[in-house]
């Protein structure tokens, strides 16, 4: 009690030049840009919040105990493990070694119009250029959320593939790469991942070739279907399933403190 | 070369800011008239910080500082374990004139920072060795 008197009487306020100072040296020890300024207008809200807490609980377990996670644990199940993907990659490991993680909102959504022939489609876009200097991409995934939709029969197949989109061409279909393909039965829901780290890394390298995914849905007759027919969510659905993307880096060298 | 800071030596233990408690390793003892380094826990919280709008996670994180007198402190690209093997030679060959160090630390842990960008992104940083959580002192 002694001891903590004597503290209390050496405490002194800080100026409001200390303060600054103060934050600064711990913005630049944490490699916090510092506040953001939302450029306007504000762009939707998307449920990357609620995965990404999940991730940094599952990250933050991993350091208390001092395990070596080799899977996504259960707590994150709620948005980081896909309940119906059927192959998505070991993301554990990739979670266990990255520097960085970081989500992306969904900043455009095209529609084939329903009037149009078919086959649907439906296309996403996300901005990669604010990156983590000096760091690499290890995995990326596209993640969007398929809900329960009347008069869907549960035993059907649906299959969902995902493209980059390369190039575009004046009044012509634009040339495609496939990205990922799953097979899910129409009677479930919960979150779906897709494998786009090859097209994040197509996009890093050259950021003006990034023209977007685009998502067909097929049924086992091949016969296209929209999708939001099949119940996957998109900008306009609630905002804890939102579409996003989420890309993982990891460092390529150590960090190197500048001398302060 | 050595440094010898006369105003650092006056030191007191109630130098100490307020909240942060002193260390385990405060009786540390004084070389030739000099204080070594010592140990103190700080605590740095975003929501005091106004920044609990843009860092989602953690609240906040505690992590040790020294308080002393250290004599080759830490630079560009040394870490806090190169700085104390550097010091601890010196005081093995010159133990009147430098202290020994005790700030080596022997388990670090990394620290994650959830936070907002400018495009409304949420970032995850990961920093491996940041918080010392057993000092070897």
């Amino acid at each position: 009690g002694q001891m903590e008197g004597m503290v209390h009487s050496s405490f002194r306020r800080l100026s409001g030049r200390e303060k600054k100072e103060m934050q600064k040296e711990i913005l630049s020890i944490l490699g916090l840009p510092g506040r953001p300024r939302p450029h306007p207008p504000l762009r939707p809200p998307s449920s990357a919040p609620l995965f990404m807490l999940d991730l940094y609980h599952a990250v933050s377990a991993e350091g208390d105990e001092g395990l070596s996670v080799g899977f996504i644990p259960e707590s994150v199940s709620h948005a980081a493990l896909p309940t119906l993907s059927t192959h998505t990659p070991p993301l554990g490991t990739v979670v266990s070694e990255a520097d960085t993680v970081m989500s992306f909102v969904n900043l455009v959504e095209h529609e084939r119009d329903l009037l149009q022939p078919r086959p649907y489609w439906k296309e996403f876009r996300f901005d990669l250029t604010p990156l983590p200097q000096g760091e690499t991409v290890t995995a990326a995934e596209f993640r969007i959320y398929k809900s329960l939709t009347v008069g869907q029969k549960a035993n059907r197949t649906l299959h969902i593939s995902v493209y980059e989109i390369q190039r575009e061409k004046r009044h012509r279909e634009p040339e495609l790469v496939l990205l990922d393909m799953q097979s899910v039965p129409a009677g479930q829901e919960g979150w779906l991942a897709f494998d786009v780290t090859s097209a994040s890394n197509h996009w890093l390298l050259q950021p003006r070739s990034n023209l977007g995914i685009r998502l067909y849905v097929e049924m086992e007759d091949d016969r296209s279907l929209s999708a939001g027919w099949v119940g996957l969510v998109g900008r306009r659905g609630p905002r804890s399933k939102q579409p996003f993307m989420v890309t993982f880096f990891r460092a390529s060298q150590a960090p190197c403190r500048p001398p302060r | 070369a050595l440094r010898h800071n006369t105003q650092r030596r006056k030191k007191h233990k109630n130098d100490l800011p307020h909240p942060n408690r002193p260390g385990l390793f405060d009786q540390t003892p004084v070389s030739n008239g000099r204080h070594a380094c010592k140990k103190h826990e700080l605590y740095v919280s975003f929501s005091d910080l106004g920044w609990k709008d843009w860092v989602l996670a953690p609240p906040g994180y505690s992590a040790y500082y020294c308080d002393g007198e250290c004599d080759y402190p830490l630079g560009s690209c040394m870490n806090a374990t190169n700085h104390a093997l550097i010091q601890l030679v010196v005081h093995l060959i010159k133990p009147d004139e430098v202290p020994k160090a005790c700030c080596a630390p022997t388990k670090l842990s990394p620290i994650s920072v959830l936070f907002y960008d400018d495009n409304n992104n949420v970032i995850l940083k990961k920093h491996r060795n940041m918080v010392v959580k057993t000092c070897g002192c």
